[in-house]
């Protein structure tokens, strides 16, 4: 029970850096598309 | 001992856990270390439940933030091309925005390399990219080689910017200049795909009245119909030797004006030899003409090989 927890802890951990990396990741992506779409307008 | 009901109070734990805990031991169990241990293995339960529940919902999150990021990169990588599209059809315009477009592009370079590891999408196109930009300035110094220019005197009421020369053009952009106040307008050949010929038409800065015709390029391919060059219902010469006009035998860039315009009114001193209405071939066509060929070191050799030849043939 207790291997599982800490299983479960570090998947949580691992998770959730990454989540954390995406939603950075998807502003600089948000970012770059509005400025392109603002060279365009 | 009944442990199935300890896991089964457990999950109301989660509410108030001590309370709980506190209760069970009591009627369920005398020894109050196996009580503890009871505790200890609930508040575990309680725990990997709770852990359980955050993995899936920051799992699901993490799904879901995938699926936005593939949507919005290729939004982007679309957005992308549809402008890289636009720069090569208008690069008039790209040169007055490529510094805004390099600062851009220069700061997305690490953003793309980070969104390349996601979709895979950005391998193909900056390479694609940079196969745009090699292949851009050869087609450039291809164009350059061969320009031409034509002027053609328009009707007083004719406000368009049409110059009709027998060929197919496709309108694909206009703007006004700094020097000059009436607009410019681009074309395109549109006779042939491949066809790389694009015109440049404007009214004149010193008369109004003109247009002005650049060409650029040389058509690969015949003259749609033997038109002549007419601006709407204008005086019409003809123009089928324009693009061909400039392509000799020089590695230099040349241009090669070409004068249409009526010189009854034009305040040009160079034009001042009586035309017709319409002549068959303009005076100043065939000046140009000539300069052209006797400037060109290789027509000179022909020529002379020509005369000597002639000449030894005669003896």
């Amino acid at each position: 029970k207790e291997e599982s927890t800490d299983e479960l802890e570090e998947e949580l951990k691992r998770v959730t850096a990454e989540n954390k990396k995406l939603v950075e990741m998807l502003s600089v992506v948000c970012e770059n598309y509005n400025s392109l779409r603002s060279h365009l307008m | 001992m009944d442990c199935s009901s300890y896991i089964n109070t457990s999950l109301d734990l989660n509410i108030n856990p001590y309370r709980v805990h506190e209760e069970v031991p009591k009627k369920e169990v005398g020894s109050k270390l196996f009580s503890l241990g009871m505790t200890k293995f609930s508040l575990k339960e309680e725990s990997t439940d709770e852990l359980e529940e955050e993995l899936k919902r920051v799992t699901a999150e993490n799904k879901k933030l995938v699926e936005m990021l593939s949507v919005v990169c290729e939004n982007y990588n679309s957005l992308r091309s549809h402008l890289m599209e636009y720069m090569r059809r208008n690069p008039e315009k790209e040169l007055s925005t490529s510094s805004k477009k390099r600062k851009s592009e220069s700061s997305n370079n690490n953003n793309n390399s980070n969104l390349m590891g996601i979709n895979n999408n950005g391998n193909s196109e900056s390479s694609s990219t940079d196969e745009e930009s090699c292949k851009k300035p050869k087609e450039e110094e291809n164009i350059k080689a061969k320009i031409s220019r034509a002027y053609v005197r328009t009707e007083a009421s004719d406000t368009g910017l049409i110059v009709k020369d027998g060929y197919q053009w496709r309108k694909y952009g206009q703007k006004v200049t700094r020097d000059n106040p009436c607009p410019r307008a681009y074309f395109k050949c549109s006779f042939a795909p491949s066809c790389p010929v694009k015109k440049k038409v404007q009214r004149s800065v010193d008369d109004q009245s003109v247009l002005v015709a650049t060409y650029e390029g040389e058509h690969n391919h015949p003259q749609s119909s033997p038109m002549e060059a007419t601006s709407g219902s204008g005086r019409s010469v003809s123009l089928g030797s324009v693009p061909c006009s400039a392509s000799l035998n020089s590695t230099a860039p040349k241009v090669v004006t070409l004068d249409l315009t009526n010189s009854k009114s034009s305040k040009d001193s160079k034009n001042n030899e009586p035309r017709k209405d319409s002549p068959k071939l303009p005076k100043n066509l065939v000046e140009q003409m000539a300069t052209s060929l006797t400037t060109d070191p290789n027509f000179r050799a022909a020529l002379v090989a020509a005369i000597s030849g002639r000449l030894m043939h005669n003896n």
